[in-house]
């Protein structure tokens, strides 16, 4: 179960907190993944009780409303990313990023589904830069999406599509796959790269210009002593 | 099976002795700057019976009726918490708020009538402490829980414990923490994080967030 609460005190009328947090939480506590379970207790609460004084921000098209909104996901996400450090039995901390989307509803569903996949999971904990997990999930994820309008659902394009690993060093990518076509992948190079704790999944459509992100961990041998030992 | 029992409990770790793995120690901060007029503490009540120390009833307060929002999962077997909260802020408009009480241990899902008396019990026993007048709108308090799923509360337990929780109340660093670490399950460590910031139209004033998360395992939210 995930729960959160996050106070403030700087002054914000309450009929826009709703839209603050909602907006917030989308684009982190929404945007996580550590084994697919969605829980019966989920909750996310914000307060604000004015009590630093000042004005109070009371336009949803304010200045301050923009500021408050970013300060507020960024730290919604912060806090977001420590819950998947803390996966259970994780050993990686994973961000999932897609880009080059027509929509970012979708290239979120598309980073949601490689993050949720058990074999990219398990692939990641084997430190196995198995880029074909990443692709087959990529593949399978606008299938049977009733919730997207159709002129959102890009045409995922195989020779369109390219993966790669963002190292946490900083150094230059590692081209897996480029517009369909596999790389001769530098296993040594990959096996350095999949030795850190964090790591950047980039995957490309090259079909528009939006972008959606999920933050994951790899599945452990771990994860299966715990909760084959929780019980109700 | 008791091999396996002990290579878990490994994982409680904030649970016992409130140790925290070596990796994850640098996730811990050791001090924070906290929004004005919340105060928060982390009680023991012994949700679980094993539970011999822990805090696990997490107490925060706002010392005045503040606004509040927030997001439930969309999960249709909704515990009765999230039930109990949703209701609350609707009724009040996201105004009024007084304080959040959250146990662990036990999520008092799927518990029928009888848990949403607890949840509504848990709130309204947190709202005793203030020793306001009531302004017919009803409960002033969020109330989450967490922890197995399918067993009712030990309700009376977590009911005698509220005042002790408002007394603890307080404004420090380690009162977070010790907040933080109440509402944790299988968590490792405790996840606190607090921050400063300013606003265009007062650039002068020094505002404050500050928020807590627990979750390790069952995540893949998806709230409203």
């Amino acid at each position: 179960t995930l729960l959160g609460v996050i106070t403030t005190d700087a002054p914000v009328a309450p009929a826009l907190l709703s839209s603050l947090l909602t907006n917030a939480v989308n684009k982190s506590f929404n945007s996580i993944c550590i084994d697919g379970d969605t829980s019966t207790n989920d909750t996310v609460a914000l307060l604000a009780n004015g009590a630093a004084g000042g004005k109070e921000i009371s336009s949803d098209s304010s200045q301050d409303y923009y500021s408050f909104q970013g300060i507020l996901t960024e730290f919604a996400t912060d806090l977001a990313k420590l819950v998947v450090r803390d996966g259970e039995g994780a050993t990686k901390f994973v961000t999932v990023r897609v880009t080059e989307s027509p929509s970012e509803a979708a290239a979120r569903k598309i980073a949601g589904t490689v993050a949720r996949s058990p074999l990219v999971k398990t692939a990641l904990y084997g430190k196995d830069a198995n880029w074909g997990r990443i692709l087959c999930a990529t593949g399978y994820s606008l299938i049977s999406e009733p919730g997207l309008p159709a002129s959102d659902v890009p045409e995922i394009v195989p020779e369109k599509t390219s993966v790669s690993f963002m190292p946490s060093d900083g150094s230059p990518e590692l081209k897996l796959l480029v517009n369909g076509e596999p790389e001769s992948v530098d296993e040594t190079r990959a096996s350095q790269i999949l030795e850190h704790e964090d790591l950047e999944i980039v995957v490309r459509l090259g079909g528009g210009q939006a972008e959606g992100v999920y933050w994951t961990c790899d599945y452990s041998h771990e994860y299966i002593t715990i909760n084959g030992d929780y019980r109700t | 099976r008791s091999q396996t029992s002990t290579t878990a409990q490994r994982h409680y770790s904030v649970a016992p002795n409130g140790t925290v793995p070596p990796t994850k120690q640098k996730y811990v901060p050791t001090k924070g700057t906290y929004p004005k007029g919340f105060l928060v503490s982390g009680t023991h009540v012994g949700v679980k019976p094993t539970n011999t120390g822990t805090p696990d009833l997490a107490f925060l307060a706002s010392e005045t009726p503040c606004a509040a929002a927030a997001v439930f999962t969309k999960n249709k077997f909704q515990a009765a918490p999230v039930t109990v909260s949703r209701e609350m802020l609707r009724r009040r408009e996201n105004t009024g708020v007084r304080s959040v009480i959250i146990n662990s241990g036990c999520a008092n899902a799927v518990t029928g009538k009888g848990g949403m008396q607890d949840a509504e019990q848990m709130g309204l026993h947190a709202d005793k402490c203030f020793e306001e007048p009531s302004d017919g709108k009803g409960s002033r308090t969020i109330v989450m829980s967490t922890g197995v799923i399918g067993q009712r509360l030990p309700i009376q337990k977590i009911l005698n414990k509220i005042p002790l929780a408002f007394n603890a109340l307080g404004t420090s660093h380690e009162h977070w923490l010790a907040a933080a670490r109440a509402i944790c399950t299988t968590d490792t460590f405790p996840k606190l994080l607090s921050r400063t910031f300013s606003l265009p139209s007062s650039p002068s004033i020094k505002y404050c967030i500050a928020g807590m998360t627990k979750g390790a395992g069952m995540i893949h939210p998806n709230m409203a």
